[in-house]
């Protein structure tokens, strides 16, 4: 009864971005969990 | 002699198939689509909904603001085939708009969110509810296990969870806030010694859509220093890589039990020109919790140690040693 799903990992996008050569700024991970407060900031 | 209906064929169209973020800290199912030209959006696979029979529109839009990448879409309902499991009216999110660089470097094509509804945008009831209310799933169960190296090995079950992905005891802790996967942090320790920073009670939301593991900004000096990391540039914190087999084991204690994270598991290694670079894979959050509380997520740094079981019929979370 269990449905298996294989997972793949890659860089996340920030990594990925520096590894281009732009660099995100610093931007609070819980913004996420706040959206009303992400679109005013 | 026989007449044989052989247009069957003329109801069928060829599945549409997309990657997609499983992730624990959203709730919507959204993809990329033929209605976005953007940047972000011409570098992955796009929905067309022209190409499927069985995809109605809602009309209704919406924007998903994620942090890192935002985007905005429109609705409708199309059947959705998740490792074999088949849901019926599932509603999509189809984007419009994914401005900026942030998704153009992303893997996926689209997120597939696994948190409770009251926080899916729209009022779009997510994948697991329709599983759920479709009695897709054998229990209401789906558990995470993300593999320690490499690429390959990591692995999403529906349906219950998988005994050889994990050791010993399952620690159940229930659900604080029937939003994100949020649960009671009661305490923090180092190196065994309890530091009293959770005495008046933290919240965690277990997110596998982050990578790292995130603390409170108000304890991030102390536990900085704990480690003693210095501050690098864009806000990373750095470690001698000499001295890993002296950095203090970090713990949580969740509902009565201590779950340990070794060194190993809170520090990334890297090797640029022949160098090697040892960063600690925890950073800041400032906001709070929504009751106020300090808040904690924890990322793929904490669930790569920890196997997780996300239970929707007792609404708590299992936690075992992966």
């Amino acid at each position: 009864g269990i449905v298996r799903i294989p997972l793949r990992k890659h860089k996340s996008m920030r990594e990925a971005l520096r590894e281009k050569g732009i660099e995100l700024p610093y931007q609070d991970p819980a913004l996420k969990y706040q959206p009303d407060e992400f679109s005013s900031s | 002699d026989y007449m044989y209906i052989n247009n069957y064929a003329d109801y069928w169209n060829t599945p549409q198939s997309f990657q997609v973020l499983f992730d624990t800290g959203s709730a919507n199912l959204w993809v990329d689509s033929i209605y976005c030209s953007t940047q972000a959006c011409n570098a992955h696979t796009k929905f067309n909904p022209q190409q499927s029979s069985t995809y109605s529109a809602n009309g209704h839009t919406f924007y998903l603001p994620y942090g890192a990448g935002s985007l905005y879409g429109t609705f409708g309902y199309d059947t959705v085939n998740v490792g074999s499991i088949v849901i019926n009216h599932q509603e999509i999110g189809l984007s419009t708009n994914e401005p900026g660089q942030n998704f153009v470097v992303a893997k996926f094509d689209g997120i597939l969110g696994l948190s409770y509804p009251s926080i899916s945008a729209g009022g779009e009831t997510p994948v697991m509810d329709n599983m759920i209310s479709q009695n897709l799933l054998s229990a209401n169960i789906f558990a995470f296990y993300l593999s320690r190296g490499g690429q390959q090995g990591s692995v999403l079950s529906f349906g219950g969870m998988d005994t050889n992905l994990y050791q010993g005891q399952i620690y159940w802790t229930p659900v604080t806030s029937e939003s994100y996967w949020q649960i009671g942090v009661h305490g923090f320790e180092i190196n065994g010694r309890e530091t009293g920073w959770c005495s008046q009670g933290c919240q965690s939301i277990v997110d596998t859509g982050t990578s790292a593991l995130t603390a409170p900004s108000q304890l991030i000096g102390h536990i900085m220093q704990a480690i003693g990391a210095q501050e690098s540039h864009y806000g990373m914190y750095m470690v001698d890589c000499s001295q890993l087999n002296n950095l203090p084991t970090l713990s949580f204690v969740i509902s009565g039990v201590a779950l340990p994270l070794a060194p190993s598991a809170y520090i990334n290694q890297h090797y640029q020109n022949g160098h090697q670079f040892c960063s600690v894979g925890i950073t800041p959050t400032y906001l709070p919790s929504r009751n106020g509380q300090p808040l904690w997520i924890f990322g793929d740094v904490f669930l790569r140690e920890y196997y997780s079981i996300y239970d929707r019929t007792n609404n708590r979370l299992g936690f075992a040693s992966a």
